[in-house]
């Protein structure tokens, strides 16, 4: 079956909290 | 700093740099309060003469910059004044000296995010020590102080490749201290999310170092009693591990299933979202290797006399993708939990 991303449930946001990625093999211009 | 002549700007920077290495006493709210006001219009100078203008970061300038850093942020943190404190329900107690130490935050973080910073120059100020003295204010009570310290740390392990190993080791450090002795840091939330973002840029394929941070540290960290205050991030976490490497979502399930709440709902209801999060990301490859035990435990939560834990678990029905997990393994799944649920349908009490 083909990956679904789930419906987003009520009470169960999607991470606000997500910072941006840091890339391990290169020195990141974050 | 607006005003002087560019010639002199560097000197009359590092006079205003030591003036606010002068700490101001706010326990005592009237004390002193020109000196506080002085120091904090300096502070505010600092802070814009770092936004605004180029050309400030010169190397002279640097070991002032995290001298008024260090000597203004780390301190002996007051301890909790009562040892019952509950993170979930109890105020936090708020840093007093916060209208000074907001704006050298704010200072340090325009200092690492200068177009002008060099790290090159600043990692012989910003070494292992200072690190290690950051990563332990992140037990400060403030969220605001630890909402700063994360997003400085999120820089600094950006910009400094030579600390990164250094910083995952210290935070390991943290999360086992916190796992199997004390039970009591304010920042793991903050340390997770910070985490998230490192796990989100592994390399392919993931180091044995990473993996051994998924297994020994993330999975026990569901163990502890206060995981309702971090475990979005720690989900959050796993999710991304899974994501980079599929073949470790055996031992994760595995792992939840062993550390699985006996006598907290709260936790059930959690750990269910938390594998329906997985479920959401797994392979049908992986799915086979894990339904059976995994649809017992879900049996035992449909049967839970608590209705939240129970609704959680009926749930997952709701979820189109892993109801055709389910259609394509009934021959395992419904055994496992259709006695169940013909019982809870006669017998429930909700």
């Amino acid at each position: 079956p083909q990956k679904k991303k789930r419906p987003k449930l009520p009470n169960f946001p999607a991470p606000h909290f997500a910072m941006p990625p840091i890339h391990e093999d290169n020195l990141e211009k974050v | 700093l607006k005003d002087v002549a560019v010639a002199e700007l560097h000197e009359l920077l590092c006079k205003k740099l030591q003036q606010c290495c002068v700490l101001f006493d706010f326990l005592d709210c009237v004390a002193d309060l020109k000196g506080k006001e002085i120091k904090r219009a300096a502070l505010n100078e600092l802070v814009e003469c770092v936004a605004t203008n180029r050309g400030v970061l010169i190397e002279p300038v640097y070991p002032e910059i995290i001298k008024m850093i260090s000597v203004n942020i780390f301190r002996t943190l007051p301890p909790t004044e009562n040892p019952e404190f509950d993170p979930e329900e109890d105020e936090p107690n708020l840093e007093p000296s916060w209208p000074h130490l907001q704006l050298v935050y704010e200072f340090f973080l325009r200092f690492l995010e200068s177009p002008d910073f060099q790290p090159s120059v600043a990692k012989r100020y910003v070494d292992q020590k200072f690190v290690l003295m950051l990563l332990e204010l992140f037990d400060s009570e403030d969220p605001r102080e630890r909402e700063y310290l994360k997003t400085i740390l999120h820089r600094v392990y950006g910009k400094f490749l030579g600390l990164r190993a250094y910083i995952r080791k210290q935070c390991n450090n943290i999360f086992l201290r916190f796992i199997y002795e004390t039970e009591h840091f304010n920042g793991v939330a903050e340390l997770l999310e910070i985490l998230g973002s490192i796990i989100n840029g592994f390399a392919l394929p993931l180091k044995t170092e990473h993996k051994h941070f998924l297994v020994r540290v993330l999975i026990p960290l569901h163990s502890v009693k206060s995981l309702s205050i971090f475990h979005a991030q720690l989900a959050y976490c796993v999710v991304q591990f899974l994501e980079k490497d599929a073949t470790l979502t055996e031992h994760v399930i595995r792992g939840l299933l062993k550390y699985w709440p006996k006598t907290c709902t709260q936790k059930e209801v959690m750990f269910l979202g938390e594998i329906e999060e997985i479920l959401d990301v797994i392979e049908p490859s992986q799915f086979v290797k894990v339904q059976e035990p995994l649809f017992k435990q879900i049996a035992r939560c449909i049967s839970s006399p608590h209705f939240q834990v129970a609704e959680r678990a009926l749930y997952f029905w709701n979820n189109e993708y892993i109801l055709s997990l389910i259609e394509d393994n009934c021959h395992t799944v419904l055994p496992a939990i259709f006695g169940t649920l013909y019982r809870v349908s006669k017998e429930h009490w909700n």
